[in-house]
Parts: structure tokens; C-alpha cells; sequence
């Protein structure tokens, strides 16, 4: 569940930029989304420079990283042109501020390290709230960017049955991360409802007015 | 020893 996970996480992210990059704009993507996982990722995998947990995890850890912040200057400088700042409104602060006084009060330990991992962990699921938003008040989206968002929204729905699947057969459970991933999924679940009922018709997802 | 909650996940 977990490697799939990780794949529809690189698949979505692939197809994000490969959108940018050929379309050579980025009408539709909401750069704050971006940040918001930039961001994610950074405060994630400060222990990359300290643990060391396999090869693939050092290597997706690092190629999260690269590909988000390389996916914020296509949209910030090279493409800036295509950003379209008019329909990127959501104000990130309300999704900052309240994760990282959440991760001060609600962490498994009060280290640097643990409050950062746990901040990570809240903002990433609120992180695509500005991007849904921008679907919403453009009322429709590319169909490369819902083939984008239903693979995003399926990575930490497929956690959420590793965790099921871990919790089973290890008796292992992170309720933070669980809480979490379940809060970013359901998040997707309007989307997800539209993409099968019309994407998958071939028809353009338009959000009812 | 404290366990340091190790994190393997992505």
C-alpha cells in the first residue's frame, strides 16, 4: 500500500510538472499549493541529514524535494507569466499559523526535529486547499491538472490502508499521521466524486456553479 | 533509553 502510496505521489507530482513544462504554463495551478508542499517536504526530511532509513527513502525524500521546488520556480519565475495570481487567493496564513501552534501542542515529543515532522505533517493536510479552491472559483479544471489532483488525493488515501494494514500486523500506529491522512483525504473526496462521475466520462470537470 | 520515535514513512 505504501509503495503504491509513494508512486501515485511521484505520478502526481510528474504529471504536474510535465504539464507545466509542455503546456509552458501554468493557467489552473495554484502556486501557493506548491509552497505549501515545498514546505512540507523541508520540514519533513531535516532527517535526512541525520537518520539514515533506506536507499529509498533517501532517494524519494530527496527527489520530493527537488521536483517541488523546482515545480515553484517553473510556476514563480520561469512560467510567472501563466501564474494566474487572480485566482490564487486562498490566504495561507489561516493554514500556517494554526498547524505549527497545533504541532507545538499536539507532538509525539517536543524536539525541534518531532515539532517540525509534526508541523509537516498538519500543513500537508490542508496544503491542497488553495489549489481545490482555485478549482473552485474558476469553476472547471484542465484535465491534466484533476488527473493530477485524483493522483495526489489517492497517495495518502493509500497510507491510510498501509497504516490499517501496519496496525493489523505490527501493531504499529501513528494516530497523528492518521488523523492527519484522513482529514487530506477527505478533503479530495468532492473531487473525487466529480473525476469519477465526469473526468472519467471524458468531460471536462466542471464545478457546478 | 528513550526510543526516538524513528520515522520511516515518507
Amino acid at each position: 500500500f505504501r509503495l503504491l502510496g509513494d508512486l501515485s505521489h511521484v505520478i502526481a507530482i510528474i504529471i504536474l510538472l510535465l504539464k507545466i513544462w509542455k503546456t509552458r504554463s501554468c493557467a489552473g495551478i495554484s502556486g501557493k499549493s506548491q509552497i505549501l508542499f515545498a514546505t512540507v517536504f523541508a520540514t519533513r526530511y531535516l532527517d535526512l541529514l541525520t537518520t539514515f532509513v533506506s536507499i529509498y527513502n533517501t532517494l524519494m525524500k530527496w527527489m520530493f524535494l527537488t521536483t517541488s521546488f523546482a515545480t515553484i520556480y517553473l510556476i514563480y519565475f520561469k512560467f510567472r507569466a501563466t501564474y494566474d495570481k487572480n485566482h490564487d487567493t486562498f490566504r495561507i496564513e489561516f493554514l500556517i499559523i494554526p498547524s505549527l501552534i497545533l504541532a507545538l501542542l499536539i507532538n509525539h515529543e517536543f524536539t525541534v526535529f518531532e515539532v517540525l515532522w509534526t508541523y509537516s505533517i498538519y500543513l500537508e493536510s490542508v496544503a491542497i486547499l488553495p489549489q481545490l479552491f482555485m478549482v473552485s472559483k474558476t469553476g472547471e479544471a484542465e484535465s491534466i491538472t484533476s488527473h493530477y489532483l485524483f493522483a495526489l488525493g489517492c497517495y495518502r488515501g493509500l497510507y491510510i490502508l498501509n497504516w490499517i494494514y501496519r496496525y493489523v500486523t505490527e501493531d504499529f500506529h501513528d494516530l497523528i499521521a492518521i488523523v492527519a491522512g484522513i482529514v487530506q483525504t477527505v478533503l479530495y473526496c468532492d473531487f473525487f466524486y466529480l473525476y469519477v462521475t465526469k473526468v472519467l466520462k471524458g468531460k471536462k470537470l466542471q464545478l457546478p456553479a | 533509553p528513550v526510543e526516538e520515535p524513528e520515522h520511516d514513512e515518507l
